[in-house]
């Protein structure tokens, strides 16, 4: 079972 | 700004391969060219897109100024241009619209459209410098294949890399599909090759939902380049002309 992630959970708000 | 584009082509699929994906963005222009930057609704897919300067003939930007576009608009504005005209994008500097000239290449037609501009507020997110684990080029339409076929099985597919080759696994309620390309170098034809290199082989999972949708792009490079590490999105890169591109990313499936 997986689920899907977030973009921002990798990507930091600059 | 103005930037003319030799042909309206590569415009016209760069914003056909996104439009579905984002709707409202801003295109970032300064003296280095016009980029783009936006996420999906959903926050789990990300498009990151440069038209270098020298993709144009000539550019010329002053000051930096985003371009706050409405894409459906965008996209009804370039149905008016065919592939070969020239295109030039202008603005002025506070502007209110972006100025959208079409030139046929052998008649005396000059179309010229006023799109209206809109204030958006974007988060623009820091792309870490990445060294990926895992980078395989194949030919675009292959992978678009693929996605397309998996997606008949499941909505995720794992994606595997080893030194053998990258290996694309769906498993669903009707049954179980996989499809390996291995590295090979056509010599006759390098748009063919499967280009794959490695440090250590990974193994993610991800929604052909968005993969599919990254395919719409499919028409701007023969070659598409999937880099991978574990644990990071997936950046599919169909590299353009003169060092411009267009990326997605795509955060992957994690165990639950």
């Amino acid at each position: 079972k997986t689920k899907q992630s977030g973009i921002t959970s990798f990507f930091g708000k600059s | 700004l103005e930037a003319r584009l030799e042909a309206a082509d590569l415009f016209k699929k760069v914003v056909e391969a996104i439009k579905d994906l984002v709707q409202h963005c801003n295109f970032d222009c300064n003296d280095s060219g016009i980029a783009l930057q936006a996420m999906d609704n959903s926050h789990v897919a990300l498009v990151s897109m440069m038209l270098t300067a020298d993709t144009f003939t000539p550019f010329r930007c002053d000051r930096n100024i985003p371009l706050g576009i409405d894409l459906t608009s965008l996209t009804k504005v370039l149905r008016a241009a065919q592939s070969s005209d020239i295109l030039t994008i202008k603005s002025e500097d506070a502007p209110d619209v972006v100025n959208l000239v079409f030139e046929g290449k052998d008649q005396d037609r000059i179309s010229e459209y006023d799109l209206k501009l809109m204030d958006i507020d974007q988060e623009h997110l820091g792309i870490p410098d990445t060294e990926y684990a895992a980078t395989a080029s194949m030919p675009a339409a292959d992978f678009k294949r693929i996605c397309s076929d998996l997606l008949l099985i499941s909505e995720a597919v794992s994606i595997e890399c080893t030194k053998e080759g990258i290996t694309f696994k769906a498993e669903g309620d009707i049954g179980n599909g996989s499809v390996t390309l291995r590295q090979h170098s056509d010599l006759e034809n390098s748009d063919k090759n499967v280009d794959i290199s490695l440090t250590e082989p990974v193994a993610l999972s991800f929604s052909l939902k968005y993969l599919t949708g990254f395919c719409k792009a499919t028409g701007l490079s023969n070659q598409v380049r999937l880099c991978l590490s574990n644990d990071v999105p997936l950046m599919v890169e169909y590299a353009l002309a003169n060092n411009s591109y267009l990326r997605f990313y795509l955060a992957p499936k994690i165990g639950d």
